[in-house]
C-alpha cells in the first residue's frame, strides 16, 4: 500500500506558533 | 519568484523565551500598577508581533490571557506564591492589550489595555453544583457584611481604627444561609478605642493597609461574623521606574497611575494576621 505522498510520518509536525501553552487552565 | 513584501514586524512564537520575557514583564507591571481587587498571573500568551523602533530597540505587541490569583492587589506577597482560584472558586479571566519596548536588553511598558471577565454560572455549576457564585459587591447582603465584620474587627483590635477601602468579593452561600466576603481595609489616624465620628478619621500618610475574609452567618434571633484580617507592613514606597518621558505609558483605564508603585525589592512580608474573630 503506497505511502501518501507529501505527509510525514509525523516526525515533521511543527505546533502552532501561537497561542502559547496554557499555564493553568482555559476559562 | 520573487519573495513578497517584508513584513514592518516579525512574528516569533507564543511560547519563545523572549516572547515569554516581555509577557512576565508585562503582567509585572499590571501587578504593580493595580489598586483594587486581585493580582493576576499569566496563563496564555495568544499572540505576538514585534515592532522594530527607530532609532533603537523593539516593541513586543502582545495580547495575554492572565488568571486572577487570590492575593489582593495591595498584598506584598511575591506573585509566585499566590494562588491562582480555581473554576469552582468562580475563576476570573484577564485579556490584555500590551505594548513591551525592549532596548539594551530592558523591557518598559508602553502601553496597556486590560479587562477581566468572571467565568460563567454554568462553568462553575460543571465543576461544583454546589458551589456559590460571587454575587455583585454592591449586594446589599454582601455590603452589611463587610460591614459587620469591619466592626468587628476594629471592636476587638485596640490599635488603630481600620476603615474600608473596597469590598472586593462577595459569595451568598445557599447553607448554611451566611454570606462570604473579601474586602480591603486601612490604618487611620484614629485609635479604636477612642472613635467618635469615623468620617473624621483620616487614612494615614504612609499607609497601611490590610486584607480580611469575614463569613457572616444568619443564626435564629440573629447573626454571627467570623472575621480574619492580615495587615501588611507599611511598605517604603518608592516610585516604579516610569518608560522613557517619550513614550509615556498610556495605562490602561483599570490601571491607575496616581499613587506611588512599591518597589517589588522592598516589599516586606505580611505582618498580622488577626482573627478569627466571632
Amino acid at each position: 500500500k503506497g505511502a501518501q505522498p507529501g505527509i510525514a510520518g509525523g516526525a515533521g509536525l511543527v505546533p502552532p506558533p501561537c497561542p502559547g501553552r496554557i499555564r493553568h487552565f482555559k476559562i | 519568484v520573487p519573495a513578497g513584501p517584508r513584513l514592518p514586524y516579525r512574528e516569533p512564537a507564543c511560547d519563545d523565551l523572549e516572547t515569554e520575557q516581555a509577557a512576565l514583564a508585562a503582567v509585572d507591571y499590571i501587578n504593580q500598577n493595580l489598586r483594587h481587587g486581585y493580582k493576576h498571573t499569566l496563563n496564555q500568551i495568544d499572540k505576538v508581533r514585534v515592532w522594530q523602533r527607530r532609532p533603537f530597540g523593539e516593541v513586543y505587541h502582545l495580547e495575554l490571557d492572565t488568571l486572577e490569583t487570590q492575593c489582593h492587589a495591595r498584598d506584598p506577597t511575591p506573585l509566585a506564591n499566590c494562588s491562582v482560584r480555581q473554576v469552582f472558586q468562580h475563576a476570573v479571566e484577564g485579556d490584555c492589550e500590551m505594548h513591551v519596548l525592549k532596548q539594551d536588553d530592558r523591557l518598559s511598558v508602553l502601553f496597556a489595555k486590560c479587562d477581566s471577565t468572571p467565568d460563567s454560572r454554568e462553568d462553575v455549576r460543571k465543576v461544583c453544583p454546589q458551589c456559590p457564585l460571587m454575587a455583585p459587591l454592591n449586594d446589599t447582603k454582601v455590603v452589611h457584611a463587610a460591614d459587620a465584620a469591619l466592626a468587628a474587627f476594629n471592636a476587638q483590635n485596640n490599635g488603630s481604627y481600620f476603615k474600608l477601602l473596597e469590598i472586593s468579593r462577595g459569595q451568598l452561600v445557599p447553607l448554611p444561609a451566611s454570606t462570604y466576603v473579601e474586602f480591603a481595609v486601612a490604618a487611620t489616624d484614629c485609635v479604636t478605642t477612642g472613635v467618635t465620628d469615623p468620617a473624621n478619621c483620616k487614612l494615614l500618610a504612609e499607609k497601611q493597609y490590610g486584607f480580611c475574609k469575614a463569613t457572616l452567618t444568619e443564626k435564629l434571633g440573629g447573626e454571627e461574623v467570623a472575621v480574619t484580617c492580615t495587615i501588611f507592613q507599611t511598605q517604603p514606597v518608592a516610585l516604579q521606574p516610569q518608560p522613557d518621558a517619550a513614550n509615556p505609558a498610556s495605562p490602561p483605564p483599570a490601571l491607575d497611575q496616581a499613587a506611588p508603585v512599591p518597589s517589588a525589592a522592598g516589599l516586606a512580608a505580611a505582618a498580622l494576621v488577626v482573627g478569627p474573630k466571632v
